[in-house]
């Protein structure tokens, strides 16, 4: 089952080493005079999930209501025998209908790129139903791993969703986004 | 099985990003006046799998004989909503029995790392015996996915070893490394 591989790794090369830092991070960010991230419910990391699997490079170019404001703090550890591995987190302002931003640390799950790339290699006899189901097997696995995790409790958000009517609104994303952020503060 | 996820994901999320980019990468190195990579049969990407999973951060502490040198530049990718995430290589220098050093860029298979931390973690029902199961499986699939990418050739060599013996030899690693790269100078 490719799903529970990658959301093992996702989380023990990566969720696990990050989100317990997650806060201080974004702590020196507002040090800094960045006052954008007032609301502390928000300072977690708000992991996209689309059931389709396409993830943007560049969520600005999915929709022009997200705008890429900053990384945070560079997070440096070395790991596997490579020396002073980065991670990055990118904060972003994100528009409601009556543009006021709203900030979040914001982010694609990088896995399901491998799921959709994989459905796009023969090698890999990986068939686009198979993606639809590990979509949702990574986003189940994920999800029981972390709610048992004590490290990183309260420092991430899924935002998952069903893109398949996205195409028809240029706004589709930022509105999901708003709607879980909205919950939260 | 989460060999073949993790292996497609090391191939599609980071080898086929990076490979590519390699020889340029280590002649930028080069051209700042770094000349310890002579021989550019060993210009590739060393990456070192051991069988029981059990990956160091820092090589030198597994052997002497190894000493880190210096990172190659960063590579900077825009990747799933994540700006300027950054891919590291680091170049160390193995020394043989008479003292001389050869050197290789050079780091552990990650995902081995992942395969080794859910043996630990008793939720994901995942013994030591499936581990040596999926690293073998692990190199395999990865080794069919590479003899396969046009885009990858001759920039990787693999190094999958036992070392079960390891702790028995303080310089087990590093003879490793230099037979590997003896076949290649
Ligand atoms: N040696 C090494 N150096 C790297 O820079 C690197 N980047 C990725 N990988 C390995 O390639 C494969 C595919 O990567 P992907 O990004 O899809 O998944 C990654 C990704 O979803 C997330 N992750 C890891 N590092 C970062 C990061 N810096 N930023 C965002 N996400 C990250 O957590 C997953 C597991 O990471 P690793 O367990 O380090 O191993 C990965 C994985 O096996 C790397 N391996």
């Amino acid at each position: 089952n490719v799903a529970h591989g990658l959301a093992w790794s996702f989380y023990i090369g990566y969720l696990k080493l990050v989100l317990p830092r997650l806060k201080d991070s974004i702590q020196t960010f507002c040090d800094k005079g960045n006052f954008v991230l007032k609301c502390k419910d928000t300072w977690k990391l708000h992991i996209l999930m689309p059931l389709s699997c396409t993830i943007p490079d560049k969520l600005e170019e999915e929709d022009s209501n997200i705008e890429f404001l900053d990384n945070l703090p560079d997070i440096v550890i070395d790991r596997a025998g490579v020396r002073r591995r980065v991670y990055k987190h990118s904060l972003y302002a994100v528009y409601d209908d009556a543009k006021r931003p709203h900030h979040c640390v914001l982010e694609c799950a990088t896995p399901l790129l491998s799921l959709y790339e994989m459905s796009k290699e023969s090698l890999a006899e990986f068939s686009t139903e198979d993606r639809l189901e590990q979509a949702k097997l990574f986003y189940r696995t994920l999800k029981d791993i972390l709610d048992n995790s004590r490290d990183c409790r309260n420092s991430y958000r899924f935002i998952m969703y069903d893109d398949s009517e996205a195409a028809e609104d240029p706004h589709f994303l930022s509105k999901v986004i708003l709607k879980h952020l909205q919950q939260q503060e």
